[in-house]
């Protein structure tokens, strides 16, 4: 399929559109690679650790709730760049968006993710899992770090996740889409690109595939952090009222 | 539209949120 689609599409298009894309991930990067770097071994001190800990449950859910409705926004001004993005109905965007920026959030969190300490920087310092274990989530949380982990050993280029990040955002199999269709023509073109940039640095053939086998995990995560958020829905309900509003806006079903 | 009000504006607004 992809040999056929190859003769359609010309590779200066290809070429112009992995460019976008890349750009896109650049500009729209929470933190810089250099920034990235300096941060890499600030930790959380134990005593830091041991406040978090004691935090409520609430709390806490709270704090991550802001931390990525903070996240999202970065995801959705990447949306707004990759070209063929606004060409489609504004329905679809919200569709996309809604069904793929936790997927996005994920596979950019290994921009951020130490695997030599196993931590992840969250609000300005570097937590272990133990960070969270006031949310009472350790098997979504254990599954979020047994992917950084994994997508941490393909060691991806900024290119890869800019390409990947793309691709998954365009996931023309998401419930409700219109033009369908569309989405998977962009998709198809962007996973091109990726093969392309693949050859280009590596030449490794089955990266695109070890690439592509990380999408079952991350869509169990999807699938158990929206379990965890509906059960907290339940028991708290107030607090969940004042989760903040882009938040609530992309999980609430 | 009521329903995603934030994700439309930040969609349709030029200035995003997004300090760039």
């Amino acid at each position: 399929e992809g040999g056929h689609l190859a003769s359609d599409v010309s590779r200066i298009e290809i070429e112009r559109l992995a460019q976008n894309v890349v750009k896109s991930h650049l500009e729209t990067s929470q933190y810089t690679s250099e920034e990235l770097k300096r941060l890499a071994w600030i930790l959380y001190s134990q005593e830091d650790i041991r406040n978090m800990q004691s935090k409520s449950c609430e709390a806490m859910w709270h704090e991550c709730t802001v931390q990525i409705s903070n996240a999202i926004q970065y995801v959705v001004e990447f949306a707004k760049r990759v070209d063929g993005f606004m060409d489609l109905c504004q329905n679809d965007q919200i569709i996309l968006l809604k069904a793929g920026c936790l997927e996005v959030l994920l596979i950019r969190m290994i921009r951020a993710f130490n695997p030599l300490n196993n931590t992840v920087l969250f609000a300005g310092k570097y937590a272990g899992v133990q960070m969270f274990k006031s949310l009472g989530c350790d098997d979504l949380i254990n599954a979020i770090f047994e992917l950084g982990r994994n997508l941490c050993r393909l060691q991806l280029s900024d290119e890869e996740i800019a390409l990947f990040t793309a691709a998954v955002l365009l996931s023309p199999d998401r419930p409700w889409l219109s033009e369908s269709k569309k989405v998977q023509k962009l998709q198809d073109k962007i996973y091109l690109a990726l093969q392309h940039e693949i050859q280009k640095k590596s030449g490794n053939e089955d990266r695109l595939s070890k690439i592509i086998s990380k999408l079952p995990l991350m869509k169990t995560i999807c699938n158990l952090h929206l379990d965890k958020l509906e059960f907290f829905r339940l028991v708290h309900p107030e607090v969940a009222t004042n989760f903040p509003p882009l938040y609530k806006e992309v999980f609430n079903s | 539209k009521e329903k995603h009000k934030i994700l439309h504006r930040l969609l349709q607004d030029s200035s995003s949120p997004v300090d760039l």
